[in-house]
């Protein structure tokens, strides 16, 4: 554990808490795509299988059970308790588009052909693009609220600092997984159209269009 | 057989 990378958890965490605390303060989920949220839940299930078969840490445990009740909370919140403000006509995102690439990639470039390790690489690549349906969603709807714009930024974070840490890692232990840092930099790029407006834009107080 | 490459990254 570095600097980097815990810092870059608790930023995943952050973006996590605040979406879900942005869902149930104003009860409203408008403007958040919930097929990306749908991804992100499909991410943490296919990748933390381990759960069921490795031990590695508490903190690893703690923080992936975290996540899949998060992750499965929240689309709980948007589709059921309140499924009427959820901005349906806005998020049309075709999400098949991902996922079968995603597969196929997964299927064929993957560290080895086992069911838990091709799980796995599924779940870093489709985290890659997962955000596609929500960023889609911002540009079609022409805005985000600041607080919306406040989850991304710290979601994009998250993976920006994950990159610090596979350098650090590289250079102290000779730890390097071509999968995920190449996965990793796709997601982070993804963002930085995000991050230049994020800081041009909302932290002077202005809305995001 | 290959033993499964443990993730503790998340």
């Amino acid at each position: 554990m570095n600097i980097f990378r815990l810092i870059g958890d608790l930023s995943h965490l952050f973006a996590i808490l605040i979406l879900l605390l942005k869902i149930w303060k104003t009860r409203s989920c408008a403007g958040i795509s919930g097929r990306s949220q749908i991804l992100f839940a499909l991410v943490f299930a296919t990748r933390y299988l381990d759960l069921f078969t490795h031990f590695i840490s508490l903190y690893n445990t703690l923080m992936k059970i975290f996540y899949l009740c998060s992750s499965f909370g929240t689309i709980y919140l948007m589709y059921v308790k309140f499924k009427a403000t959820y901005d349906r006509n806005h998020d049309t995102f075709r999400v098949e588009f991902l996922l079968i690439p995603v597969a196929i990639l997964s299927l064929i470039f993957n560290h080895e052909f086992d069911v838990l390790e091709i799980l796995w690489t599924f779940s870093i690549y489709l985290e890659s693009v997962a955000i596609l349906p929500q960023l889609f969603m911002v540009s079609k709807t022409g805005e985000a609220e600041s607080i919306t714009s406040h989850y991304l930024f710290a979601l994009g974070a998250y993976r920006g600092l994950y990159i610090l840490n596979w350098i650090y890692r590289y250079y102290t232990e000779g730890f390097f997984d071509l999968i995920a840092v190449i996965a990793g930099i796709v997601q982070t790029v993804l963002y930085c159209d995000f991050f230049y407006l994020y800081i041009t834009k909302v932290l002077k107080g202005k809305r995001l269009t | 057989e290959k033993q499964y490459q443990l993730k503790d990254e998340l």
